[in-house]
């Protein structure tokens, strides 16, 4: 009975209407950003008739005046007192109002001049009163799974403690009430499970240590505040979708919604307020088209959540264009995008997985500390074919992208992990967290991104994890990755229909009637299309008569579409199917930008930091032997030749050895944690004990890296001081003994050698020196008289009688 | 507070996986002194049973003849539900 156009006037009598910021934008201000634009969906006609929520938490106040006409008793029941009248428990602290709240968000009845307006005000809403009781793997699985074929939509804005120590989630039954919900609910369209994402912002809990929003069958929804910044209980995490908005700092604005004890508040918060706010903009996309998929549902949102005007240092463009951060997912909910994809949406193909099992080998993770810098982490590269072998598991695009991992650690704190797809997309799957002592590590824990989301599967992943100790530790027991499986969710052909795939500003020419100068009249070419063109036909033979293109297209540059079978180089595949340029000096690249690049123009380096082409590698960084990347110098480096190879060292750093280390004063060394005395002998000195001298002091001599009172046998004082310091130099090699430099200063000889006016000749053992009976009147007398002594042997064999004078 | 064990708190509660149908599971319960509260929401084959004569709470899972329950050959699975903590947001 609804006729379009009727909330023209946009106009309710609910009193808090005027005052509900996130819905709309009643002030002409341009700070008005009502990004979320639900009153665009509702113009469209969709309020989410006939579609069902339920609210899994402390109740419903089904008798509340906002909520009793679309109250529904089939999407409600008391799993905590096992009977089927949600009704919350009541007390003095009002501590069941949890779950009237969410539901007023998402359903609140319009015009009935009762507090508020919901998003889905003709949806039904129903409640399951399970957190006000013993929570356990059986009454989660048993609220999840409650009535599915009638119920549409579960929202749930509980998870793990917030605490920043706890990794937790759903147990067996529970997984498998999911895996049963997206596999039959909704007559096997899939139960769609929306999630809050944490609020351990303060107690630096990251979202990837809940398993509840880490699951690929949960839509993680975190919050932002009206500013667009963040709020300060939100979590980061890589698994988080996209983000709706709620309460901020004090002075930020919150949210208005039903409250216990048929009243109205202003002071809903976190992202408890943010989940019940998707649950209902999916609702009104689910009433656009009541045949999409669970699926369906979270392409949607990824292809229509935008990053607007959202505050985050860590925005980036995946490889399928997609705009995604750790904080906000894809972006803030757009509701009327949402209707309009919805509209005319052709489900996505069959999900495939594909369990990829890298190597079982251990490694062991070792702390970061001064001297190695960060780079001591543990680097795991695997290189993934999306199971190509095997057609019923074969993924070649993307969606989740699970990490399954298994590590031992002293202090699961101190652990970071990232994962790099082969595009080069980076997720943070988790971050160091303060009041984390545990020891019992990660087992088979299963982090998720959903940031590839579009990407292509096959190719080099690579997995790191970072160990920085954040309090003393035992480094003799590091951590260790014992095992790590990726697991690639996705499909195996292109999952966006031509319908789905270019937005209407997008398409390529339609027909001759849009543009005359088109040669072929699309009605009267009946000749063979192109192989680039894509089953919808074609206006004439080449690739750039394609009504629609099979694989990629780009733009030439009288901007006329040309269908490719892959991007040419100097482009990257944008979403799905166009290329667009990449920064100039890039031949390949991630993204337009000229910090997006992949490989870079000849003459060009790439930065593997910055990800841009430069001509030369700017200071602190070096090239690598192969001539392609500047690579980051070790950080003590200003400049270098090799990573460690420092040629100048950062302010407050001396080098020594191509090392930077830290300086010390005279007469002190750095012992990586601060300087201490020189051994007595040393001026100055690299290390401890007097085999650390660089220079000795006064009394002293140097030799050989030693300080020495007097030149030992075999060195000579050098007169020549070195650098003002007194050394002792190496004699000659023919010498044993030296009084100074060269052969001509030897004093004493090796064995087989004799001393011979400063030299050491080659010669035997001089017999007649010693042997008494050679001496007198001998052999060597003889040898004498007849002047024998000429003959080289004999003057060697009767050294002593030759020389003798006479 | 259960946070503080590893494991949590035990109840005398049961979750199952029994094929053969209802009645099957009923025999079961009965054998085994259990009550049968019925199948766990929409998840076929589950039951939920629950044991009056076990401790409501203790941090060691339950041990006794009626832990005997899981060598029947239609017990598929079985787990002692364990509170756990969950936070509002």
């Amino acid at each position: 009975d609804y006729k379009p156009g009727s909330i023209q006037s946009m106009y309710f009598n609910d009193p808090k209407w005027q005052s509900m910021w996130y819905m709309h934008c009643s002030d002409n201000t341009n700070l008005c950003q009502s990004d979320m634009n639900i009153v665009g969906a509702w113009r469209r006609g969709y309020t989410g008739k006939n579609i069902v929520i339920t609210i899994l938490d402390d109740g419903i106040e089904r008798n509340h005046p906002d909520l009793m006409q679309n109250y529904d008793p089939d999407a409600s029941f008391d799993v905590n007192g096992n009977d089927i009248d949600p009704m919350p428990r009541y007390d003095a602290s009002n501590e069941n109002k949890h779950g009237t709240r969410c539901a007023g968000e998402v359903a609140a009845t319009a015009n009935n001049t009762h507090c508020i307006v919901g998003i889905a005000f003709n949806a039904r809403i129903g409640g399951v009163r399970m957190l006000d009781g013993d929570v356990t793997d059986m009454v989660e699985a048993k609220s999840l799974s409650l009535n599915p074929q009638h119920i549409h939509i579960y929202s749930a804005s509980w998870g793990p403690d917030d605490d920043g120590k706890t990794v937790d989630g759903p147990a067996s039954l529970t997984r498998q009430a999911f895996e049963n919900g997206v596999r039959t609910g909704r007559n096997n369209l899939g139960s769609i499970y929306v999630w809050a994402s944490g609020n351990g912002g303060r107690s630096k809990d990251h979202c990837s240590c809940d398993g509840y929003t880490n699951s690929i069958y949960t839509i993680s929804i975190s919050s932002t505040a009206e500013s667009g910044r963040k709020p300060w209980y939100l979590e980061e995490c890589a698994s988080t979708l996209a983000t709706t908005y709620s309460s901020g700092e004090s002075y930020d604005r919150k949210i208005i919604t039903t409250d216990l004890r048929q009243r109205c508040t202003d002071s809903h918060t976190g992202t408890s307020a943010s989940a019940p706010m998707a649950a209902g903009i999916i609702a009104l996309a689910l009433e656009a088209n009541r045949l999409l998929t669970w699926r369906d549902i979270q392409h949607i949102i990824v292809r229509t959540s935008r990053a607007g005007h959202l505050i985050a240092n860590d925005w980036k463009t995946n490889a399928a264009g997609y705009k995604v951060s750790h904080l906000y997912g894809f972006g803030l909910m757009d509701a009327e995008a949402m209707v309009m994809e919805a509209e005319k949406w052709t489900t996505v193909p069959p999900q495939h997985v594909c369990v990829e099992n890298t190597d079982r080998q251990i490694k062991t993770i070792r702390p970061d500390n001064i001297r190695n810098g960060p780079d001591n982490g543990v680097r795991s590269i695997y290189e993934a074919t999306g199971c190509t072998d095997n057609p019923n598991h074969h993924v070649v695009y993307l969606e989740h992208v699970v990490v399954r991992i298994t590590i031992t650690h002293p202090r699961r704190g101190d652990l970071a992990i990232y994962l790099t797809s082969p595009s080069g997309t980076r997720s943070q799957l988790l971050a160091n967290r303060l009041f984390d002592h545990s020891m019992e590590g990660f087992k088979n824990w299963e982090f998720m991104t959903t940031h590839c989301w579009g990407e292509k599967a096959a190719g080099d992943w690579i997995l790191e994890i970072y160990d920085t100790p954040s309090q003393l530790r035992n480094v003799k027991t590091p951590g260790k990755l014992k095992e790590w499986s990726l697991v690639l969710y996705g499909t195996s052909i292109q999952p966006y229909s031509p319908r789905n795939d270019f937005p209407k500003a997008e398409r390529v020419r339609l027909s001759p009637i849009e543009d005359p100068t088109e040669d072929y009249g699309a009605d009267d070419y009946a000749g063979p299309c192109n192989a680039e063109c894509s089953k919808v036909g074609c206006g004439g033979p080449g690739p750039d008569h394609c009504n629609d293109c099979l694989h990629y297209y780009y733009k030439s540059k009288n901007n006329t579409r040309i269908c490719v079978p892959n991007c040419p180089p100097g482009h990257y595949s944008a979403d799905k199917k166009r290329c667009k340029k990449c920064s100039p000096n890039c031949e390949t690249c991630f993204g337009s930008h000229s910090d997006q690049c992949n490989t870079c123009k000849p003459g060009y380096y790439i930065n593997e930091e910055s990800r841009s082409c430069i001509t030369s590698c700017p200071d602190g960084y070096y090239l690598d032997n192969n001539k392609i990347v500047c690579r980051k110098c070790s950080e003590n480096c200003k400049t270098c030749t090799e990573f460690q190879t420092c040629t100048e060292c950062r302010h407050g750093l001396s080098l020594q050895n191509s090392r930077c280390v830290i300086r010390c004063e005279e007469g002190k060394y750095y012992n990586g944690r601060d300087c201490e005395p020189c051994h007595h002998s040393c001026a100055s000195c690299a290390g401890p004990g007097a085999d650390g001298c660089l220079n000795c002091t006064e009394e002293y001599l140097m030799e050989n890296g030693r300080c020495v009172l007097a030149c030992n046998n075999g060195y000579y004082f050098d007169q020549s001081l070195e650098n003002g310091y007194k050394t002792c130099k190496r004699c000659d090699a023919s010498c044993l003994g030296c009084s100074g430099p060269g052969e001509k200063n030897c004093t004493s000889c090796p064995s087989g050698y004799l001393l011979d006016t400063g030299l050491c000749v080659v010669g035997l053992v001089c017999k007649d020196a010693t042997e008494e009976s050679w001496a007198e009147g001998g052999f060597c007398m003889l040898v004498k008289k007849n002047n024998l002594c000429q003959r080289k042997v004999l003057q060697q064999l009767c050294c002593r009688t030759c020389t003798l004078k006479g | 507070p259960p946070s503080s064990c590893r494991t949590g708190l035990y109840t005398n509660h049961w979750a199952l996986r029994i094929a053969g149908g209802p009645r099957e599971a009923q025999r079961i319960a009965s054998k085994y002194g259990y009550v049968n509260l019925g199948q766990i929401g929409a998840l076929k084959d589950y039951y939920h049973f629950y044991h009056s004569k076990t401790i409501k709470r203790s941090v060691l899972s339950s041990r006794g003849t009626h832990s005997f329950i899981s060598m029947e050959p239609k017990v598929e699975w079985i787990e002692q539900q364990v509170v756990r903590i969950r936070t509002k947001r």
